[in-house]
């Protein structure tokens, strides 16, 4: 008999055992909770999503990733618990109850899993993929640099041992090109968001070039009500804006690809911290993080369910 | 497994596009093996770097020279490191 109650979700995991919690789940939450092998990766681990759904064909959907980039914990650790978080209180809650009654919810909690463990393994500050290229000494690509959004523009390198190569060509990485005919096959995926860790911000495109996307009045209003909402538990302070004006010009970025394939609601957070940690995050700071972070994410899909396009 | 002993994180507050650029060169420079925590764009933001006990002399000495100022976030990575795996130690025992 399997249980989901005496997993600690206020500890840093190994791939093994969230992959073991997410079985868990899906067994716990039978009829609500599936998961799903979308791909594996280049060092050929599944990559796991776990879907929500109270069933019925075609359904629009939102897309949930955490952790493209391996070194931040908290990430992957706060998306488990969003996954529990969103099974238990499916027939109690009414937001995630309505949510669900509406839409269903994909979500990738390890989205780079050979960059997970050789983060757990042998360098905690590992941040790419694991690829290798032919004739080059320095393995992997910075996944976020490799969509098919202005790749190979400002903010990306082509320099194999930069901490943000890009790959040789969009989509190069198994880890990205999963992501996107995942996407591309299901065809109705309404919210794209993806959870990066570290400098608390909540951004919109672009992020390859420095202009406003056509849809800016909205996912400003949409971000800074989730950024509201999310502040309202702990007083963490977030930012919001276009990745441009709120960090910097970095092409080839997930959510700018997922803006120009046309789906409108794409966004990014950054979670805790300012600094005083780095990707080193306490884990006592997990749920803390875990539970602001879901307001922020709650309100934005209440949004998107409210707003059909 | 790599070790971070004496690693920094130092925040650096650059205070004019001209400083931008240089810290720009700064990234550019991969002998210091420096691990841009947040990459510098413009003066009003921090900019985070991860410096290796090894580049430490050189970077806080292009950091004198060019007038840039900077505070330490982290003193020593391997310091929160060994923090962290402490806590994963006893939370599996648990």
């Amino acid at each position: 008999e399997r249980s989901n109650s005496n997993f600690n979700y206020g500890a840093y995991h190994s791939l093994e055992s969230i992959y073991t919690a997410m079985d868990d789940l899906a067994a716990e939450y039978h009829g609500l909770v599936s998961k799903l092998q979308i791909g594996e990766s280049y060092e050929k681990r599944p990559l796991y999503v776990l879907k929500f759904s109270t069933g019925g064909p075609d359904r629009p959907a939102i897309w949930l990733d955490a952790g493209i980039h391996a070194r931040e914990w908290v990430t992957q650790a706060t998306a488990l618990w969003t996954a529990q978080k969103i099974a238990s209180e499916y027939g109690t809650d009414p937001s995630i109850t309505s949510l669900l009654d509406t839409m269903d919810i994909f979500l990738l909690v390890v989205t780079n899993p050979d960059g997970y463990v050789y983060s757990h393994t042998k360098n905690r500050m590992w941040r790419k993929t694991r690829s290798k290229a032919a004739g080059s000494f320095c393995v992997g690509v910075d996944p976020n640099r490799n969509w098919d959004a202005g790749f190979g523009g400002p903010g990306s390198s082509d320099q194999r041992c930069s901490d943000s190569y890009r790959g040789p060509h969009a989509n190069s990485e198994v880890e990205v090109k999963s992501i996107v005919d995942f996407i591309k096959n299901h065809g109705n995926i309404k919210a794209f968001l993806t959870i990066h860790s570290y400098s608390q911000l909540l951004m919109y495109p672009y992020g390859y070039k420095c202009t406003e996307p056509a849809d800016y009045r909205e996912l400003d209003t949409v971000g800074k009500a989730a950024a509201n909402a999310l502040t309202s538990l702990h007083g963490t302070s977030f930012k919001v804006g276009t990745i441009c004006s709120t960090i910097y010009q970095a092409s080839g970025g997930s959510i700018d690809w997922s803006y120009d394939f046309g789906i409108k609601y794409s966004f990014a957070f950054e979670l805790r911290d300012t600094g005083r940690y780095g990707f080193l995050l306490p884990a006592d700071q997990i749920i803390p993080t875990a539970e602001e972070t879901w307001l922020g994410l709650k309100s934005i899909m209440e949004h998107v369910r409210d707003h059909p396009y | 497994m790599e070790t971070f002993s004496g690693d920094q994180v130092l925040r650096i507050r650059a205070s004019s596009d001209d400083q931008i650029d240089k810290l720009q060169l700064l990234e550019t420079l991969e002998h210091l093996q420096l691990d841009f925590w947040l990459h510098p764009s413009n003066p009003a933001l921090p900019v985070d770097i991860r410096v290796p006990f090894g580049s430490l002399q050189a970077v806080r000495a292009f950091l004198g020279y060019h007038d840039i100022k900077y505070s330490i976030l982290i003193e020593d990575v391997q310091g929160i490191l060994n923090e962290e795996k402490q806590e994963m130690i006893s939370n599996q025992r648990r």
